[in-house]
């Protein structure tokens, strides 16, 4: 038997929605400890990596690990039914063929269910090495999704450069080029302002906007973004949910001909 | 021009 109650079931709606456009057809891992997504998109250039701890729920049962094989945009098309200061209530027998989803609003009283058939997915589990990034940046996640918004106009690539004079996007296309240079910024007041450069060497890599686009999607989970580069390896975008769990991208880089 | 990886080539499948 999965159960799991989420006080703030918002969160998990704003999980389904970062992720829904990436990846279709997902297995939600559950085991003891967490909720897991590990999945790549159909062209294998992006893979998204989201955990939810079981700290995060207010009850999270889970005698057996399962995985619920859901087709996300189905899952998004329930979630526009849930309010938003609903609680989430997940769960699912161990021979789950079947999710049930409710949605409890304290103050009305209402509580609103639905049954969602599971899937079987094929998954194919990836080995992500753990990597030590010669870069890591921190920054706010609304400006990561102005800068990746605006340089879309310019061109469909975007060439992400960290050297010590700070952190650089370009785009260039037919109108031209456009360059938007960040340096490291740990004086506003605002914790969520700062920007953090932690640089071991120099980076530059190149990828395509289309998809830093979608993982911008993610913004409204954390008011910063986490940004891991090493010479000819795929980037990693991260957004930390609070101290809850994260939705990670893994995007590859675009290669000189 | 530059020509898209993909992550087969980084990531091994378990």
């Amino acid at each position: 038997m999965f159960e799991a109650r989420l006080a703030n079931g918002n969160i998990f709606k704003m999980i389904v929605e970062s992720i829904r456009e990436l990846v279709v057809d997902v297995n939600i891992d559950c085991s003891t400890e967490e909720l897991s997504i590990q999945c790549m998109d159909s062209a294998h250039v992006a893979l998204v990596s989201m955990s939810l701890s079981q700290s995060a729920f207010d009850h999270f049962r889970c005698d057996r690990s399962l995985s619920l094989g859901l087709n996300l945009p189905n899952v998004s098309k329930i979630f526009k039914m849930m309010g938003r200061d609903d609680t989430m209530v997940l769960k699912a027998e161990d021979s789950a063929d079947k999710l049930m989803l409710m949605f409890e609003n304290d103050k009305s009283g209402t509580i609103a269910d639905f049954e969602l058939k599971l899937m079987a997915i094929e998954a194919e589990q990836l080995g992500v090495p753990d990597t030590a990034y010669k870069c890591s940046i921190s920054m706010p996640s609304s400006e990561f999704q102005r800068i990746v918004r605006d340089l879309q106009v310019m061109g469909d690539t975007c060439k992400i450069s960290c050297t010590k004079e700070g952190l650089k996007f370009s785009a260039t296309g037919q109108i031209g080029t456009g360059n938007i240079l960040m340096r490291q910024n740990v004086a506003s007041e605002k914790e969520e302002d700062h920007v953090t450069i932690d640089m071991e060497e120099p980076v530059e890599l190149n990828f395509a906007l289309r998809y830093l686009n979608f993982f911008t999607k993610a913004t409204p989970l954390s008011p910063t973004v986490i940004l891991k580069m090493s010479p000819g390896l795929p980037i990693v975008i991260e957004y930390p949910i609070e101290q809850l769990g994260h939705v990670k991208y893994y995007l590859a880089p675009k290669m000189e001909e | 021009q530059k020509r898209q990886s993909n992550l087969d080539a980084f990531f091994g499948l378990k």
